[in-house]
């Protein structure tokens, strides 16, 4: 684990009333290994490594300079820790889970993503939450290729009394256009467009959503993302934030073990937030971010 | 100031960062590292395109178990009938998907096949299911919705019999490694598939999604100490994640990988090929 790794770095460096490089360095190795570990991205990790490195080796001198004139105010091992924990806290980011739901406008969710990481799931649970929040969500399925995924989006809508909009042998750009119809006739305050599961690298299916994007202009797109996903979780962020400009991620499936590293990773690189967090199959498993808990998490 | 790195350093550097990038994951990748830097200390091999050549030898010889690409049941006459199989893993990793393009497989190779809809939980598992059995024209096996999965597996299995079906392929609901009831849910779907042939399941199937992380090593460990898995399927390797983490689970549980799924449609399946797998990884 990270916490493993942490442990060791703070290990290595205990006892030592000034830390060399070389200590650093052999920390470092120990919490590289880690971050590699929870899935955080090669790249994210060399440019954390980086950094820390050179924030501690400036304490390193510091604390010497220190030493020499006999005063020692902090152990280089806090010093070193303290400098991990910010640079952590920085890659998390500032919290932004809000969304943009002006009031009286009617205003539209997209929720994007790789095959099978929980959009059809996340837009019933946003629905509920909205629902609870005094919105009047509106369902719009646009997956018109994966079997019965409209039968699907239906179900959840039924069991939360949301309408769910679909009609066949229209495109998933006309179908979010007179979704967004429907729901404003029906008087619906936020509408949340459900598509297809595709690669980032499926150009035809990417200019799809961008066509969709064009067609509704939602306010909010969200990237739903699985916490499980290792590697490619970079490559697949910024090539749907660079065609769409997402407002922010959710990210699933983290009532597993998955140590959530992506997180990290496409937090690092698109700059956009995490907004959400799925914590379950159910309905009412969404949770509003919080670095700490996903920080801890990755941390291990 | 640099130190004087050698052509030797920036080459493992690259494959270093080549091997991570493809999710092999820190221990496997350290292994794999340790014996080319092994070869190069003495003085075995020469040139990066050595080294490279080195890691695919070791790469293929790890997945190349006994059974990887051996793809259709043994079907000859008089052998197991029906051949069941069991489908399980996390949630959204492919199971239904790759179930409706086996069963088509097994069509086109002349084989009669039931589909066993076992996820009574999602919403609309069953009728994705039936969309599937629909299309490669085989029976579907269903319960009402809440139904014990394991009867309607059951059913299924019992109706394989009764038709002298040559296949059934059971679907069951994803589900997360780490939640122990969902885990005795499924052995026990396991045992009661067993009452209704003997020594069924004749093969579980692991389901992996190649994008995941480093967490396809515990899902491979919980599974198959839940339920002995017998063979693995890895989906979504069209996608830009290269599934690394693969070859770490079939060092060390030594699981072979069956089937990989290349996309979304009915013919994307292909036999696994070792070979395959590790130019790709290497691209
Ligand atoms: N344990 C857990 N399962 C989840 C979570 N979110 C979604 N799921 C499950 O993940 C699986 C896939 O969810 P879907 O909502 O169908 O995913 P999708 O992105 O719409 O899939 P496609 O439309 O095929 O791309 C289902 O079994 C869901 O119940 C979560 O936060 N935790
Ligand atoms: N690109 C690609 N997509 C795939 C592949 N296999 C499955 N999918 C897609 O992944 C998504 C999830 O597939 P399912 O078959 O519903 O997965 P599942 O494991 O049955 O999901 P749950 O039953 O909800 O746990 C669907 O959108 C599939 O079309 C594959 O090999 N390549
Ligand atoms: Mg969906
Ligand atoms: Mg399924």
């Amino acid at each position: 684990t990270v916490a493993k790794g942490f442990k060791a770095a703070r290990n290595k460096l205990k006892g030592r009333t000034e830390i060399t490089t070389e200590v650093v360095d052999e920390a470092l190795r120990d919490i590289r290994v880690s971050l590699l570990e929870a899935d955080v991205s090669f790249e994210v990790v060399k440019r954390f490594v980086a950094r820390v490195r050179e924030k501690a080796v400036g304490e390193v001198v510091e604390t010497r300079v220190k030493t020499a004139r006999g005063k020692l105010q902090v152990t280089p091992q806090d010093h070193f820790i303290k400098i991990c924990h910010d640079e952590l806290e920085g890659l998390m980011g500032p919290v932004d889970t809000s969304l943009s739901l002006p009031d009286r406008v009617l205003s539209g969710i997209m929720l994007v993503g790789l095959q099978g990481s929980g959009k059809t799931t996340t837009a019933g649970k946003l629905a509920r939450k909205l629902k609870q929040d005094g919105k009047k969500p509106f369902l719009v399925a646009a997956d018109i290729y994966r079997p019965a995924a409209v039968e699907q989006l239906k179900v959840l809508g039924a069991q939360l009394d949301v309408p769910v909009f679909h009609e066949a042998g229209l495109q998933p750009p006309e179908l979010c256009k007179r979704g967004r119809e429907a729901a404003a006739r029906a008087h619906a305050t936020v509408v949340i467009y459900d598509t297809a599961g595709r690669l980032a690298v499926d150009d035809q299916l990417m200019i799809e959503l961008e066509q969709i994007k064009a067609a509704v202009e939602p306010a909010n797109i969200l990237l739903v993302c699985d916490a499980m996903i290792g590697q490619d979780a970079v490559k697949t962020a910024v090539e749907f934030d660079r065609r769409l400009d997402l407002s922010g991620f959710v990210l699933t499936k983290l009532d597993g073990d998955a140590r959530g590293g992506a997180a990290l990773s496409i937090k690092e690189v698109t700059g956009k937030p995490i907004k959400f967090l799925g914590m379950g199959e159910g309905l009412d498993r969404l949770e509003e971010f919080r670095p700490e808990g996903l920080a801890s998490r990755i941390l291990g | 100031l640099g130190g004087g790195r050698t052509l030797d350093d920036s080459v493992l550097a690259d494959l270093e960062e080549l091997l991570f990038t493809a999710d092999i994951g820190v221990k496997t990748a350290t292994a794999l590292l340790e014996m080319v830097r092994a070869k190069v200390r003495a003085r075995a091999l020469a040139d990066p395109a050595q080294l490279k050549q080195a890691l695919k030898v070791e790469i293929t010889r790890i997945l190349a178990l006994d059974g990887a690409a051996a793809a259709l049941p043994p079907f000859a006459p008089g052998q197991v009938r029906p051949w069941v199989v069991m489908v399980v893993g996390v949630n959204g990793s492919g199971k239904t998907t790759t179930i409706g393009k086996l069963a088509a497989k097994l069509k086109d190779a002349g084989h009669s096949v039931v589909l066993g809809a076992g996820d009574t939980f999602r919403a609309a598992a069953g009728e994705q299911l039936e969309v599937w059995a629909g299309r490669v024209g085989a029976p579907v096996v269903r319960g009402k919705n809440g139904a014990d999965p394991a009867s309607v597996c059951f059913e299924a299995v019992q109706q394989g019999v009764t038709t002298k079906a040559d296949v059934v392929l059971c679907d069951t609901a994803g589900r997360l490694h780490t939640k122990a009831p969902l885990m005795e849910e499924l052995k026990k779907v396991k045992r009661v598939i067993a009452k209704a042939v003997p020594g069924a399941p004749h093969e579980v199937l692991l389901v992996l999604d190649s994008t995941n992380g480093q967490n396809a090593i515990a899902q491979a460990r919980q599974f198959h100490e839940a339920l002995q898995v017998t063979g693995l399927a890895l989906t979504k390797l069209d996608g830009t994640a290269k599934g690394g983490v693969i070859i770490g689970i079939c060092d060390e549980l030594k699981l072979p990988v069956r089937w990989v799924g290349v996309g979304e449609t009915v013919a994307d399946l292909k036999a696994f090929s070792p070979a395959e797998f590790v130019e790709a990884l290497f691209e």
